[in-house]
């Protein structure tokens, strides 16, 4: 069971890149498990046509001994499974608390026994790292961890944290970086930027998605770009995402930059 | 003393807006202090040239009973007074824990009796709404909130959620709205959203800055605008927006808009 997760600054493009590489791996006859960790919980919209009950939602509702499986996992295009964590109302507890509960749930009804997934996606939001946020990192949930980022100093500093995150767990249940993934959500294009970064922090650039108008069009009609336009360059890139990162055995340990690096960075833009 | 928070998702121009209002107020004659509640750490950069220790650092390297105010409060450009909070360690516990180290050390030293600000600003993370970060909703430790956001959903989701939070703490030490700031970051620029977004909200758009080059400009010198341009109309902007602020007494307890009324606003995009 080949596991990773994508991290990200918040609107870097996480859920969109999962939610195409989930459905470019289903494409290609893959059992696909994909798991929101965001609070927003609208990484399955795309796969599935419209927003589903997070594990949270239900887990209020019905507490821990009620839950079944069918009602927290729904499947969508290409028949890949969905879960969302949901998240705390905003002030209520830590905003991480869904990912938490969520990946206990899987666990006690055991998800992956009965599903059986060939590959298992974490999006999670890495504008913080902490709490329920690092879980997957502290917890060694997955093999790998693919930080997407655009050439923004934002995104950039947001993704070296993420590096720090995974080099603080180093030692226990250690989950690599893999790579980073270049999403086209910025006004700026400069792919060495984002080239050095990963040159820096010891990386390599997995993929590049250009700015693409199919993106929010697909969004729009609550498609992935593999469902709406499957005959599209972009939806190529993805399927050729898709398998980068699965095939991918290169995983580091990430050296993150410091302030002073990461303020020489910026001046480069 | 005059005190309120400028909320908002992590680069959308908190930073920015609250060092060119704390410089403009300053030039105004006011006594100001700043606080940076993001553990980015860097809002004082343009106000003092530099970055300076943070709140956690100090602690950190000396513990709560030895620290003086002069070892975290820093007198930049106006006589502006800065403190940053800090983070921890990505991984370490709660991103907003210097927000909580920072704001008990700044009462145990007595900084406002010693310091008597007129106007005290806090800058603060509002990409998740728990732990330090909502503490200064939750202990009512100004009179009110204004958000930074732009067009943009990402920005839009994230402002909502601030308000959800503001409306999470109403019945103890409440933190009203005072308004919604449109800052200039985002490629789009459509005022009609941010204002249909504010109505909904029960609020007001208390200012808009334009994108402008002048900005990144000044930043790259670790100047704010108000220092760098000081004729501009950029610097005059911040200068009425500073004014609007201070002076405003319309606050509300904001109606947060739920997902479908959000997808609403995003459809309208
Ligand atoms: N390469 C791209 N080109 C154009 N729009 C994009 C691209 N990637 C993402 N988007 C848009 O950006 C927004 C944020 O993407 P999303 O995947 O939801 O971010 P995240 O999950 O990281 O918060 C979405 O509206 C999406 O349609
Ligand atoms: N109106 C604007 N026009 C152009 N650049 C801007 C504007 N506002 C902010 N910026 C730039 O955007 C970046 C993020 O702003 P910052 O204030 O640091 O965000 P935050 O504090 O919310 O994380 C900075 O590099 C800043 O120079
Ligand atoms: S640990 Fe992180 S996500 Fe949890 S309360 Fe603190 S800031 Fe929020
Ligand atoms: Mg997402
Ligand atoms: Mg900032």
């Amino acid at each position: 069971m080949r596991k990773f997760c994508i991290y990200g600054k918040g609107g870097i493009g996480k859920s969109t890149v999962v939610s195409n590489i989930a459905a470019a791996l289903a494409e290609d006859g893959k059992t696909v498990m994909v798991m929101g960790c965001d609070p927003k919980s609208d990484m399955s919209r795309n796969l599935i046509g419209r927003r589903i009950p997070t594990v949270l939602d239900v887990f209020r509702a019905k507490g821990p001994d009620e839950m079944k499986l069918e009602e927290i996992v729904f499947e969508g295009f290409g028949g890949v499974y969905c879960v969302e964590s949901g998240g705390p109302e905003p002030g209520v507890g830590c905003a991480g608390r869904g990912v938490i509960t969520a990946t206990d749930m899987l666990a006690r009804l055991g998800a992956f026994n009965d599903l059986e997934p060939d590959v298992v996606i974490y999006d999670v939001l890495g504008d913080v790292v902490c709490g329920g946020f690092a879980m997957p990192l502290r917890k060694g949930l997955a093999d790998d961890v693919y930080v997407v980022t655009t050439c923004d100093p934002m995104a950039i500093y947001a993704a070296n944290n993420i590096c720090k995150g995974i080099k603080r767990f180093a030692d226990r249940g250690a989950v690599f970086l893999g790579g980073l993934i270049y999403n086209g959500r910025s006004v700026v294009d400069e792919p060495s930027i984002v080239e050095s970064f990963a040159a820096r922090l010891g990386a390599k650039v997995m993929g590049r998605i250009p700015m693409s108008e199919l993106i929010p069009r697909a969004e729009i009609r609550r498609k992935t770009v593999l469902e709406y336009a499957p005959d599209s360059e972009i939806a190529d890139m993805f399927r050729d995402l898709a398998l980068t990162i699965c095939l991918n055995k290169d995983r580091i340990m990430p050296e993150p930059l410091s302030d002073d690096e990461l303020d020489k960075i910026n001046e480069e833009i």
